[in-house]
């Protein structure tokens, strides 16, 4: 199984077209492995990225030198992922 | 295991495998002769049956076609289309809403749409979204099975590349998976509403994804959604939003219900689920039940809209 320890998903506010593009530039850096669980759409429409863990600070100093406005959804991908594993394991006891 | 229990005995509230919601699809089935059979409609890529559940009474009548997880990881989804399935054998017979929209009309509910990316999402990668089937010319495996129909095929909102989530495939129904719907929906002839739900965004979604063109039924589906939403709010304040796919998300092409509406299937919807704004896909099981009961309700608005003005 894959492994997410560390990655974290960001949700991001664009609070304008050009913000909006801005992070929908970031779709065509394919080296990013960025994992868009929203997609750039509209403006005041939130966008979710699930960033790996190297290029969380990248991706972050991105977002904060365009002043593009984001918050940390979720913290670390395999907690969740975890617990979902563990709760199966449970049911199947 | 789950698989020699019954469905009064299944676990609604906890994420289940390929295999537990195939085991569950025969229990219920088994249990409920008279009214509920299993359909396979074909094979995915890596030859997994495509099982849809037909609720029944009597021959020959309109349909209301519901299907989840075409996006596998969208786990919530397959997790409450299980829901969905007891709930209806549970309550036919006692309500009365049910009981005359199943006098009348079937329900059919392909309740894993991807098999081959759910059986990996189990055992590779807990977030794969698309197809399993190679590309010719690519290390990239895959297609996005929701931008991979004969609507607006290849337009823009859909990508060419093998890499990314929104690869289109080499050709409209190149999936096993969307072409045995496609060929289902043509042989069936009789399916009056469809019903393709998603995680997550909180959105109930209708025609057009492709083009800005606004279908004829526009007012129509509009209104039902807003009444739709409105009732699935009114459980547990879930707040939505409504409206036609390319003004309320985002343009997408190559989708399932804007072929579907395309086939002359006036209500054509798609939902994307829950997700409370903190868990994504990852939506922690103790929210199963509540997503399916607030669901239903939407569901039910549209199922009895449909059966009510069928065309």
């Amino acid at each position: 199984l894959e492994n997410f320890s560390g990655q974290q998903v960001l949700r991001i506010f664009p609070t304008d077209e050009a913000q909006v593009n801005l992070v929908r530039a970031l779709e065509d850096e394919e080296y990013l492995q960025l994992d868009f669980w929203t997609s750039p759409s509209r403006v005041l429409l939130p966008i979710d990225i699930r960033v790996p863990l190297h290029h969380l600070q990248s991706v972050k100093v991105y977002l904060e030198s365009n002043s593009i406005q984001y918050s940390i959804m979720i913290h670390d991908v395999q907690n969740l992922l975890d617990e979902e594993q563990r709760d199966m394991r449970r049911n199947r006891a | 295991s789950e698989d020699g229990r019954s469905t009064n005995s299944f676990n609604y509230a906890a994420y289940h495998t390929f295999d537990e919601i195939n085991a569950f699809i025969d229990n219920l089935v088994s249990e409920n002769p008279n009214l509920v059979s299993k359909i396979q409609i074909g094979s995915s890529y890596e030859g997994r049956p495509l099982n849809v559940l037909k609720f029944s009474t009597g021959p020959n009548r309109p349909a209301f076609w519901i299907d989840t997880g075409i996006h596998s990881r969208e786990w919530v989804t397959q997790a409450s289309a299980v829901w969905f399935a007891k709930k209806i054998v549970t309550d036919f017979g006692k309500d009365p809403s049910l009981t005359n929209t199943l006098n009348q009309m079937d329900i059919l509910i392909e309740i894993v749409t991807n098999p081959d990316g759910f059986v990996y999402t189990h055992k590779s990668d807990r977030m794969w979204r698309k197809t399993r089937s190679p590309n010719s010319g690519s290390l990239c495996v895959g297609t996005d099975p929701n931008r991979n129909w004969d609507a607006g095929f290849g337009g823009p909102g859909s990508s060419s590349n093998p890499c990314t989530e929104t690869y289109r495939g080499r050709a409209a129904h190149s999936e096993p998976e969307v072409k045995a719907i496609v060929d289902f929906v043509k042989s069936h002839g009789n399916i009056k509403g469809f019903v393709s739900i998603h995680s997550y965004s909180q959105m109930l979604l209708f025609p057009y994804g492709y083009t800005n063109t606004r279908v004829p039924d526009h007012d129509e589906l509009n209104a039902v959604s807003k009444k739709a939403i409105t009732a699935l709010a009114s459980l547990y304040g879930t707040a939505y939003t409504y409206g036609s796919i390319i003004s309320t998300i985002y343009q997408a092409s190559g989708g399932t219900i804007d072929w579907t509406y395309n086939q002359g299937i006036k209500h054509s919807y798609s939902f994307e689920l829950r997700d409370t704004g903190r868990y994504g896909f990852a939506l922690p099981a103790n929210q199963i039940i509540p997503t399916a009961e607030e669901t239903w309700l939407a569901l039910t608005i549209l199922i009895e809209h449909t059966r009510d003005n069928l065309y």
